[in-house]
């Protein structure tokens, strides 16, 4: 869902 | 376009004065301050989630006025028993953000 090594902008994941 | 959005103005006046009451930073919230809003609402995580990815239209990780009202809209609704949708229906998408 989110790109290899990038980090996840939802603070709920 | 002229569709209008779904946010009724008196809600809009709500929210933002939610937003205003969390001390924005120049215009815009982030994720550590809109979280124990949206947590309060007793939501699954899960629900919560779903509302983040939808509301944060640009994936800043920050919410600004209008997509704070976005998840505030979507928190109520769901409270009131209607399903999150999967994805951000047309007339959900503020009008600064078409």
């Amino acid at each position: 869902q989110y790109p290899a090594g990038g980090s996840s902008t939802n603070p709920f994941l | 376009g002229d569709l209008h959005w779904v946010v009724k103005p008196e809600e809009k006046m709500k929210f933002d004065a939610i937003f205003e009451s969390l001390g924005p930073s120049g215009g815009i919230l982030t994720g550590d301050k809109v979280k124990p809003v949206l947590l309060n609402s007793k939501l699954p995580v899960d629900i919560l989630g779903r509302v983040w990815e939808l509301s944060d239209i640009d994936r800043d990780g920050m919410l600004d006025r209008d997509e704070f009202s976005v998840a505030m809209y979507l928190v109520y609704r769901a409270l009131e028993g209607e399903p999150v949708p999967m994805s951000l229906p047309p007339p959900l998408v503020p009008p600064s953000k078409r």
